[in-house]
């Protein structure tokens, strides 16, 4: 199985519309994607129609309740989509910081969580909140890259650095490298600023940007109504082909991986 | 001082905009505004071209080392727009729930701060993470009326009401009423879902929706490059219009509080 976190610190960038995308495309292709919610809020829980207030078990009850394999596959669900399951966030994720404090250890359990499933599945995606914490902290060692989907303005530059920073130092205490892969979205080539700012992303941070962009698409809120990936609603979209671009730069890297 | 907390769980729905944009009308109109970043990715620090990383003091040695009057004045910084000053947000706060853990007692943190500079300032708005943890119960306890952006999308909807029932809870657990106004940002009415959406927000939340609505609009996005809110920058723009309503509706409100 391999293991992809999206993540950004900034937020509405695109995360949870990243992984259920790409999650949809591999459906298609009759591969089996395990999607992981680990924002206190939900979208993703949300989106498939699930309640985060009341969902259980969860992530959350993970980290409560510990996480042998019976634990983890009893929390998944299944989410309409033919060869997709979903492991939910409850909303009560929110206490998890508080609660864990100091106390150490914690920050492999989504590593461990997933590895009692590994070969039931192709390929997992992680959907993270937009703030560093134990959250975080898991999703970093529980995967093989990071997607980090930033919207093309100026200020999403400014956030980019500061978080790379902070990650590579997380990942540098665990002398591990910091794989990253940094995806353009929301993109306007009509828009000063944002063709500017594709510029200036490929300028500072080379190959560790994908080559492409995710273009603005307004199908993409439309899609979350009907609870269904747009890349599984309507492939041929600009939103649905940039994302299956995307999938295939992804999959070259992993057959080189 | 009349202070305004802006907060919403979901990310990127235009919590830093509209209090970077309310803030600027107010400047305008010759009244003294203090802007509040209490967000540890700290979008609205960088907007006004200071650095996260490294600010000091700011809001986060406040809950460290104490806010009486002398540390809150020493924290404040210009932000090169007359009558607006910034009390600057640092990445350290990212580590404030998890350091300050069970530990009670810092929820009135904030409050308490302001109140050390009341008679300085016409109007403060806090500009909130897009989390639920102690940064929320502060700005809570802060502020006079919440602020709610909230995007004219499906998912969006979902998510308010799950934030608003825990916000309900944290209040009632103080015996004090939520005085909230859901804000309408990014509204495109020529996409179908937004204009349900809008439709759907007012059927649901009444009076506690603002009657006008924000509309999508690229300015927004230029605007954070020149570190400037779009109401200075562009008084007449359609983005700034409809901020400059909201102020009015605010004010107005306020006259009668
Ligand atoms: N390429 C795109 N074009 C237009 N809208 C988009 C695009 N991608 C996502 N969106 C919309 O933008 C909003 C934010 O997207 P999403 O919720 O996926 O971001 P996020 O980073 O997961 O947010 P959060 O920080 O709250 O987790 C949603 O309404 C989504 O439908
Ligand atoms: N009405 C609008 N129309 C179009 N773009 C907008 C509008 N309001 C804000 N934006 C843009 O949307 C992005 C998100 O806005 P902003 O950063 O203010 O949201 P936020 O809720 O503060 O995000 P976070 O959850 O990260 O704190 C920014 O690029 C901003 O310029
Ligand atoms: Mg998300
Ligand atoms: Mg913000």
């Amino acid at each position: 199985m391999k293991t992809w976190a999206v993540a950004n610190q900034k937020g509405g960038v695109g995360k949870t519309t990243t992984a259920v995308s790409l999650a949809g495309l591999l459906a298609l292709q009759g591969r089996r994607t395990l999607l992981v919610d680990m924002d206190p809020h939900g979208s993703m829980t949300a989106y498939f129609g699930y309640d985060p207030e009341s969902v259980n078990p969860s992530v959350y009850s993970l980290f409560e309740q510990g996480a042998d394999a019976d634990q983890v596959r009893g929390a998944i669900l299944p989410t309409g989509v033919e060869g997709m399951d979903l492991l939910p966030a409850s909303t009560a994720l929110a206490t998890l910081d508080r609660q864990l404090g100091a106390r150490s250890g914690m920050g492999l359990l989504i590593r461990n969580a997933l590895s009692r499933v590994a070969d039931e599945y192709d390929s997992s995606f992680l959907d993270c909140p937009p703030m560093l914490g134990v959250l975080m902290v898991n999703a970093l060692a529980a995967c093989d890259q990071l997607l980090v989907p930033v919207q093309t303005e100026y200020l999403a530059l400014k956030g980019l650095e500061r978080m790379l920073h902070t990650l590579h130092m997380i990942q540098r205490s665990r002398s591990q490298e910091l794989a990253y892969l940094v995806v353009p979205t929301m993109y306007d080539q009509r828009t000063r600023a944002s063709v500017d700012c594709l510029g200036e992303l490929r300028r500072r941070y080379g190959d560790n940007v994908w080559s492409g962009a995710i273009p603005e698409d307004t199908q993409f809120r439309d899609a979350s109504k009907r609870g269904k990936p747009l890349t599984v609603l309507h492939p041929w979209e600009r939103g649905s082909q940039a994302y299956r671009k995307l999938l295939d730069a992804l999959l070259d890297e992993t057959a080189t991986a």
